[in-house]
């Protein structure tokens, strides 16, 4: 693991005071091949060094801690606070219904998502409506559907609306009159680059005017991670980021390049393919799994 | 960015950040940054990136190993598609189904992913698509009934060719990877040599994991050709390049899109041309 790579590196520098330039420099070079197989992005790695050598040097070491456990501390504490420190929740305000639009690639896990947030946030109390806005994939209304059936909550189901623009705005009416405080809207899965369906969640989030705008975003996603997180938020301005699939073993490395890039927050992780696999995201660790 | 006022370092960093942020890896990597140590040292970009191109085309070239003449060996050639959850295996299925149809052959689809809402009526569209029989049971039922309820109609029927779909799982749950164990068993036992393919079905986008995954796919069941979808986007997915190196798998097919059509024949010059 990289703690026990770093500690073999710093035990050649026994009886140092302090960290300095000279004596971190194959420490940083440990860190940074571990982010890279880790799925960090290769520009995102080079920031991070960067950052982490300026907090390093000239450090005292402290008292309790090894010259390689002070490093460790740095570099651990510097990838938390990059990834958001503490959980963020999501904003629902106070007007309901409060939409929300969950957006991303092909095969994130949005349907799958919209399901186990809905079935959260029935348990916190909310009253949430599920509306299938993705018109292309085969079958894919049906299965917001079916899951909407499995944990109990209602779904906009008026087949004579065929186009995503519309279902929004009557989902929208419909939640208003029966009362349904918290809209989750599923959209077809898209590629960052494809700018007629890139316009139509613009114009989705026009109608809808969401309080979160959550970009669905899979674990085991590499150097790309860096483009499709920054071509959704520089269209849309999300307000966050799920990250699906956290029950397998990718390191998880995409979620530094995301934070990295968009500046905006993790607010939940997905780890499993039942409806109740989703917890909220806890930094420190995601941190420590990347790290390795 | 590479630009003629940069030293020989500067080079090398710049071509190792062309080639890590393609997903090639950083063991990969160093082992090509390596070999462009024993090559004559030229300024020209071009002619870098020709030794690693070359470097790379080396490795790829006994993967490039199209499935179509195979399909021919034997009746029914009975092809399963494995591979983690979301990486494009029905909709490859349905794609693969109207190429062998397109060819003249006989197809028939099996909904093996029993579990997932939706996902046999998910199927089921891309068998009326492709006008292909389809073998389905109800939810929630055992996928290795509807594997051997398949092979029984795919002999009874003489078809040419049985696409099975499978559920998507992480190669790291021990349950699933033991069920797809049992699936494969189950076909083999109906038709010997049969699956005569296990396409593993890889998502462009992915990351190092990918590598994980081939690896325990492989060690449960073998894998026997590659599918990488999503190369529409905006990832390189040298990922397979790694894999191509450890496993020496045949890369079969690459996804590049999301309708019938977007299927294509792996070409490994193409693919390295687009890769750096
Ligand atoms: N293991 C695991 N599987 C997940 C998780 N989230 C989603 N999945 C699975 O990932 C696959 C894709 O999920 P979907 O919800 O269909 O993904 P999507 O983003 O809606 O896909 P498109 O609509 O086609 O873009 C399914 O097999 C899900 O069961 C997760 O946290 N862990
Ligand atoms: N852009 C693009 N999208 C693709 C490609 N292949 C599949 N997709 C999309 O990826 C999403 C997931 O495809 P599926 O065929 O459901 O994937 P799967 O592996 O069967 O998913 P599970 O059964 O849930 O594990 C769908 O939205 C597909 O349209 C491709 O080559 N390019
Ligand atoms: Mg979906
Ligand atoms: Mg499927």
């Amino acid at each position: 693991s990289l703690s026990d790579r770093l500690n073999l590196v710093f035990k050649k520098l026994k009886g140092h005071g302090r960290l300095s330039e000279a004596n971190i420099q194959e420490a940083l070079k440990d860190v940074r091949m571990a982010l890279l197989e880790a799925d960090v992005n290769f520009k995102v790695v080079k920031d991070f060094v960067e950052k982490v050598k300026i907090k390093a040097v000239g450090k005292d070491v402290l008292e309790s801690l090894t010259p390689g456990q002070q490093f460790i501390k740095i570099v651990k504490d510097e990838l938390t606070s990059i990834l958001g420190g503490e959980a963020a929740g999501l904003n629902l305000g106070a007007k309901p219904p409060a939409p929300i639009m969950v957006v991303g690639l092909q095969g994130s896990g949005k349907t799958t998502t919209i399901a186990k947030l809905a079935k959260y946030l029935k348990a916190k109390g909310r009253t949430p409506y599920l509306v299938p806005a993705d018109v292309y994939r085969p079958a894919a209304i049906l299965q917001l559907r079916k899951l909407a059936k499995e944990i109990n909550v209602d779904a906009f189901e008026d087949d004579a609306f065929k186009n995503p623009q519309e279902i929004c705005k009557e989902a929208l009416r419909i939640a208003g009159i029966k009362g349904y405080d918290t809209l989750l809207v599923d959209t077809a899965g898209r590629l960052h680059i494809d700018e007629p369906l890139m316009s139509e969640l613009k114009q989705l989030k026009e109608i809808l005017k969401p309080r979160e705008i959550l970009f669905v975003a899979d674990a085991m996603t590499g150097q790309d991670a860096v483009n499709t997180a920054a071509g959704f938020n520089a269209v849309l301005d999300i307000t966050g980021v799920i990250l699906t699939k956290l029950d397998g073993d990718a390191r998880g490395g995409a979620a530094l390049s995301m934070t990295a890039v968009t500046g905006k927050p993790i607010k939940f992780v997905g780890i499993g393919e039942k409806v109740d696999a989703i917890e909220p995201f806890y930094p420190d660790r995601l941190a420590g799994r990347i790290l390795g | 960015a590479f630009s003629s006022g940069m030293s020989r370092q500067e080079m090398i960093d710049a071509l190792e950040e062309t080639l890590i942020t393609a997903d090639i890896g950083v063991n990969v990597c160093s082992k090509m940054l390596e070999g462009l140590k024993n090559k004559p040292w030229t300024k020209d970009v071009g002619e870098l990136k020709g030794y690693l191109k070359e470097a790379i085309s080396n490795i790829l070239k006994n993967c490039q190993s199209p499935l179509q003449p195979l399909a021919l060996s034997h009746k029914p050639f009975v092809i399963m598609a494995v591979g983690v959850n979301g990486v494009g295996k029905t909709t490859t299925i349905g794609k693969l189904a109207a190429k062998f149809k397109a060819d003249g052959k006989d197809v028939l689809l099996a909904a093996g992913d029993t579990f997932r809402a939706a996902a046999i009526e998910q199927i089921e569209v891309w068998a009326k698509r492709t006008g292909c029989d389809l073998i389905k049971q109800s939810h929630g039922g055992d996928p290795a009934a509807v594997a051997f309820d398949a092979v029984k109609a795919a002999v009874a029927r003489d078809v040419d060719i049985l696409i099975l779909d499978t559920a998507g799982r992480l190669h790291t749950k021990t349950n699933l990877m033991d069920e797809l164990k049992k699936i494969k068993r189950i076909i083999n036992r109906e038709i010997s040599d049969a699956p005569h393919e296990i396409l593993l079905v890889l998502d462009a986008s992915t990351g190092q994991n990918a590598l994980n995954q081939a690896r325990m796919f492989n060690e449960a069941v073998g894998i026997t050709g590659i599918a990488l979808t999503k190369l529409d986007g905006t990832a390189k997915g040298g990922i397979v390049v790694a894999i191509a190196d450890e496993l020496k798998i045949p890369i079969r097919y690459i996804g590049v899109g999301e309708t019938v059509e977007d299927l294509q024949d792996f070409d490994a010059k193409g693919f390295v041309e687009a890769l750096i």
